[in-house]
């Protein structure tokens, strides 16, 4: 189960704070995956109590677009944790598809692959399966083919410790490249942070998912949690 | 397996300070609902009386929502989200799918801190752990009398850590986070953040 909330000493009227909230968790809390399972509880809460002197924010105010910025990216930080957590993951796995001519494809997507236990399983085991990213994009659950033309998109593997080359294009314009650098595939796969960027080339439109890893560990964890 | 475990963490994610929301007090305890004695029940409350408060909240859309999920969004449709003073936090027992009983049990435990806090429709409800088992009202109530009557309630760092741990599960460690900001005009505020959750993690809030 996910529970959270924020707290702010910021007056901001009810109205205007569920606009934030609802606003903040799309990108943030609603962008997690551990297992693909939702709780019977799941809840994330805000309270303003105006403890500071400033004039309540509305949604007319010309700070409720600043601070609605700054409790996404606040609440970005907070959902991450709870995937830094995710039972028995060893990696922190972002999957980050831009330039798609829609967001909800771009969401649809990154879910898609950020839900698939054979790409967890892979980044796991540290075996660069372009075959079973592609899998998932291709059946992620799109009204239409808009955002997806398989002859523009490009997936690659991004190292996150600066180390050079820092992509690695495991499909390109479509075409799977079949001579991966096995070694430098195996170093990106080792960080226990990484990233899987899946280039759609039809649009301006990017949402960002975070997952993990599927390991042993989950199955004992959740063998016998009621008992 | 060994990746994981060669992470430390707790040592990596929890922050050994932090800075708070004006108006704030936390308390937490170890009610008796977890197994092994952890701490299982917390308190939030809003002391500022100087505007009413603002809440807002989504929810998960699993069709059997919680008990919990149920009050806090009756509690926000009443109140259209204004003078929601107290969040009480439980974990060890999610409340869900006991019915009208486990309706009861939600209702009873924001009744007590209502008047703890001296408003009606002031209180919001997050309960995690496992479904199917009624909450334990003994040791809930019993632990809620002892959090205002002993006032434990602080706005320190260790407090709002101890919070952060009340409502962990299976977590490793507890999630924590504050930062100041600013507005437009220089005006200084503060957000803190508190989650738990590592598995049955997908959510569709709304």
């Amino acid at each position: 189960t996910l529970l959270g909330f924020v707290l702010t000493d910021l007056p901001i009227n009810s109205s205007a704070l569920q606009s934030m909230l609802t606003g903040a968790v799309t990108r943030s809390f609603n962008c997690i995956s551990v297992d693909g399972d939702m709780s019977t509880n799941d809840t994330i809460c805000m309270l303003a109590n105006g403890a500071i002197d400033t004039p309540v924010i509305d949604e007319s105010s010309p700070d409720f677009q600043k601070v609605s910025s700054q409790v996404t990216e606040f609440a970005k930080n907070l959902a991450q944790l709870v995937v830094r957590d995710g039972e028995g993951a060893t990696k922190f796995v972002t999957v980050n598809v831009k330039n798609s001519a829609e967001f909800k494809d771009a969401r649809l997507i990154a879910e898609s692959i950020s839900n698939s236990m054979l790409v967890k399983s892979a980044l796991y085991g540290q075996d660069a399966n372009w075959g079973r990213i592609l899998c998932a994009i291709g059946y992620s659950k799109l009204e239409n083919c808009k955002s997806l033309d398989e002859s523009k998109i490009n997936v690659s593997f991004i190292a996150t410790d600066g180390s050079s080359p820092q992509e690695l294009k495991l499909i390109a314009n479509g075409v799977p490249q079949l001579d991966i650098d096995e070694s430098r595939a195996s170093e990106i796969l080792a960080l226990s942070d990484l990233e899987v960027l899946v280039d759609l080339g039809t649009g301006t439109e990017e949402c960002q998912f975070w997952t993990c890893d599927l390991s042993h560990e989950y199955v004992t964890i959740n063998g016998d949690y009621r008992s | 397996s060994s990746a994981s475990k060669t992470l430390d963490k707790y040592a990596l994610f929890v922050p050994k300070s932090g800075v708070f929301p004006k108006g704030y007090e936390v308390a937490s305890l170890a009610s008796g609902v977890k197994k092994n004695g952890a701490l299982d029940l917390g308190v939030i409350r809003n002391v500022n009386k100087s505007r009413k408060s603002s809440a807002a909240a989504v929810f998960t859309t699993n069709r059997f929502k919680a008990a919990p999920v149920q009050f806090s969004r009756k509690v926000l449709d009443i109140s259209s989200g204004e003078g929601v003073d107290a969040i009480v936090v439980n974990s060890g027992c999610a409340n869900a799918v006991t019915g009208e009983l486990g309706m009861q049990d939600a209702e009873n435990v924001a009744s007590q801190v209502n008047k703890y806090v001296g408003e009606q429709n002031s209180t919001l409800l997050m309960s995690t752990g496992v479904i199917g088992q009624r909450l334990q009202m003994d040791k809930i109530s019993t632990g809620i009398d002892k959090l205002f009557i002993e006032n434990k309630f602080s706005s320190d760092f260790g407090s709002w850590l101890n919070l952060a741990k009340s409502i962990c599960t299976t977590d490793t460690f507890p999630k924590l986070i504050s930062s100041k900001f600013s507005l437009s005009d220089g005006t200084e505020y503060t957000l803190v953040g508190i989650s738990k959750g590592a598995g049955m993690i997908c959510p569709n809030m709304a």
